[in-house]
């Protein structure tokens, strides 16, 4: 438990889809959660993939974690997944 | 809603020029707390198959399903104990924002016998989608859900968006998941219309400040629900609430929360505050509460009706129980009465409407600028009406707080009610201009606006803080003879000024440029805005200039003349005349504002009118400083 109460899902957004039409995001975003966890399982941790419009993911993580993601170059900011309300 | 499309002019049937087949192949997504499908503003009857371009599905979940009107739904909520787990709207605002933007016209509704009328969307005939990312309580709503409803709306081929959801605060773009949902849903041609936020009137509480976005803030319509109090010795006051409760004209007698209980200190008895008030005291009684979001307390302790002091009297709420809520000096007045009379009596009379001359007024609650991310660009951009509003709803949802009653329509107020109405609108003008982008719908919502003024009312007092270029005008909008076009390169451009370079402005862009020298010193207010703002500062002489171009989407050989209205800034406009030769043509010019700036705090503005005699293209321009 203590493990998981380290861990907040966290919204990967990586801008556009790339072009190119071999692109695959749901084995690019499993291989990049599992570079940063190191763990080979990743069920646990990958919540949402954004694959159709957009580019990106939200995942369980680590703060440790979440500061290498932000530092790759294929992605554009790494934030908390908040509450929001409706209004 | 009943009344807020005659309000802005939409009027209902053939009264109001449409273009059917074109409406009925739109499809607007709604993101939100889901929907009840079974609703008749809902209803597929008389609609043929979904348009040819819908990618989307219907995964509503058990016993949920969909049709020809209410084409397809998602959701994106996890399980929760006791509710089911699927698109169903257990709280009943996905089925009012739904249904006020493009629900079936429905005849002879009202909220028990309340605000009789048509209910109907800013296009009934076109098609809704839904994409659910809230559920009651502390779960709300998620921004990785959100996200997931953007990236399929988006896919599944919708024409507008519209999201009344928000966070507590503004945020940077690239951490703000509905800014990066628009601005991939402009990249492929869709408006994004958002809430402006229920946090007025204080400054800069705007939480939607992306450019890409059309972001709404809150106004009433001319027709209010008043709830009048009489008093034993006969005098009437006028307080707010939707209250379809009926005493009959029977006077209660009248006990005061403050001296109604053995277990709080007087400010909190005063308060009605959940705990403190002794049934033995409050029993078949009305109480007086002073704060209004308590009044439950007192139903629960078996009074018979309430009195609610409220330092928010433009909008009319809906009470579980009979309750009118009034303004300080009224309730002052009852409590006079109250503590000189020996048997003090009162009865709160069923509600009824009135008519209000002075609509449209910015909502209290609305709300206001500046732009907290971008100084310079302001917001919210458009007012429609928020307050009051009668429209679906989700018999699985209680209409208010404790409220034992399953009702198909209500009344609901908030930013979250405007959005809806401009998604309707955006919706409406793009059936008449099918091939116009998302910056040319919002430019020509936004210049063709009624112009509101500080003067109406205290509430507007922001100004265009408040109400942005005014309120919503959709029967001008679809001619608004300019507008103000911005596509996705424009925007990029505009993130390049913003130091959005290198790695984030390949990965947003999707292309392997980089920002030029030229756009990286490019300044945001000179994104193609239909309004103007800088921010300055206070008491200090300013000069800054602002660079805009106009498409002619009016006629053809037709000269534009420029007028300034309002005098408090000194404006030059160069050159102050265009003329188009064709339709489509872009013309640009600079408008160059200069003068001392405000105090600390203050505002200036005045308004850049283009006209041909035909078309009036109004653009707000906005100097401020901040504090």
């Amino acid at each position: 438990a203590k493990y998981d109460q380290d861990k907040q899902v966290y919204i990967v957004y990586m801008g556009a889809l790339p072009a190119r039409v071999d692109y695959m995001p749901m084995s690019h975003h499993t291989s990049i959660l599992q570079q940063v966890t190191g763990e080979s399982s990743i069920e646990n941790r990958l919540v949402r993939s954004y694959k159709r419009s957009f580019n990106g993911f939200a995942a369980r993580l680590t703060e440790s974690e979440r500061e290498i993601l932000a530092s790759m170059e294929e992605v554009v900011s790494v934030f908390p997944s908040k509450k929001l309300m409706l209004q | 809603t009943t009344r807020s499309w005659d309000f802005m002019g939409l009027k209902e049937g053939k009264k109001t020029k449409r273009k059917p087949s074109i409406e009925s192949n739109t499809i607007i997504g709604v993101i939100d707390s889901g929907i009840y499908p079974e609703s008749d503003s809902f209803n597929g009857k008389g609609f043929g198959p979904p348009p040819k371009k819908w990618k989307g599905v219907c995964e509503g979940g058990k016993n949920f399903s969909c049709n020809n009107k209410l084409i397809g739904v998602r959701y994106y909520t996890p399980k929760l104990e006791g509710l089911p787990h699927s698109a169903r709207d257990n709280m009943g605002h996905g089925s009012h924002t739904a249904s006020t933007a493009a629900g079936n016209t429905v005849k002879d509704v009202s909220f028990y016998g309340l605000g009789n009328g048509t209910v109907r969307g800013g296009v009934p005939a076109a098609r809704i989608a839904v994409y659910k990312v809230c559920e009651p309580g502390i779960f709300g709503c998620t921004g990785d859900g959100m996200l997931s409803a953007y990236d399929d709306a988006i896919a599944d081929g919708v024409d507008i968006i519209t999201i009344s959801i928000g966070g507590d605060s503004s945020s940077p773009f690239e951490v703000d998941p509905t800014a990066i949902g628009a601005f991939h849903a402009m990249a492929k041609g869709i408006l994004t219309v958002n809430s402006a936020g229920n946090s007025g009137p204080e400054r800069s509480t705007v939480t939607s400040v992306a450019p890409w976005i059309l972001t709404v803030a809150a106004s009433n319509t001319n027709r209010a629900f008043v709830t009048k109090v009489v008093l034993g010795d006969g005098k009437t006051v006028v307080g707010r609430s939707v209250n379809t409760f009926d005493l009959n004209g029977t006077k209660y007698p009248l006990v005061y929360g403050r001296s109604a209980s053995t277990s709080c200190g007087a400010a909190s008895a005063g308060f009605c505050s959940p705990g403190c008030l002794d049934s033995k005291l409050v029993k078949g009684k009305i109480v007086l509460c002073d704060f209004e979001l308590n009044t439950d307390e007192a139903q629960s302790m078996g009074a018979v009706a309430s009195i609610t002091k409220s330092s928010r009297v433009d909008f009319a709420s809906v009470f579980s129980f009979p309750v009118s809520a009034l303004s300080e000096d009224d309730y002052n007045t009852v409590l006079s009465y109250m503590n000189s009379t020996k048997n003090p009596k009162a009865t709160v009379l069923k509600s009824d409407t009135i008519f209000k001359q002075t609509a449209p007024v910015t909502a209290t609650y609305s709300s206001r600028g500046p732009n907290a991310i971008i100084p310079d660009i302001l917001k919210p951009d458009i007012t429609a009406p928020g307050s009051e509003i009668l429209a679906a709803y989700s018999p699985d949802a209680p209409p208010s707080q404790s409220d034992t009653r399953h009702v198909k329509y209500s009344v609901a107020t908030g930013t979250s009610m405007a959005c809806p109405h401009i998604a309707g609108v955006a919706a409406y003008i793009k059936t008449f201009h099918p091939r116009w982008s998302p910056s040319m719908i919002k430019s020509a919502i936004m210049t063709t606006a009624w112009s509101m003024n500080a003067s109406t009312s205290p509430f507007n007092e922001m100004a265009e803080f408040a109400y942005g270029a005014g309120h919503v005008d959709p029967i001008t909008a679809i001619h608004p003879g300019l507008v103000y076009e911005a596509n996705k390169h424009d925007h990029i451009a505009f993130l390049c000024g913003l130091n959005y370079t290198g790695k984030n402005f390949r990965l947003i862009s999707g292309d392997s440029s980089s920002c030029t020298k030229e756009q990286t010193k490019s300044l945001p207010r000179n994104l193609n805005y239909p309004s103007m703002t800088a921010q300055v500062s206070a008491t200090k002489p300013f000069k800054v200039t602002f660079r805009r171009t106009v498409t002619n989407v009016g006629m053809p050989n037709t000269t534009y003349k420029a007028k300034v209205v309002g005098d408090n800034l000194k404006v030059k406009v160069v050159p102050s005349v265009l003329f188009f030769k064709s339709v489509y043509e872009k013309k640009s010019f600079t408008v160059t504002v200069s003068g001392n700036g405000p105090e600390a705090d203050k505002l200036m503005s005045a308004h850049l009118i283009w006209s041909d005699g035909v078309h009036s293209v109004r653009s707000p321009m906005v100097i401020y400083a901040a504090n």
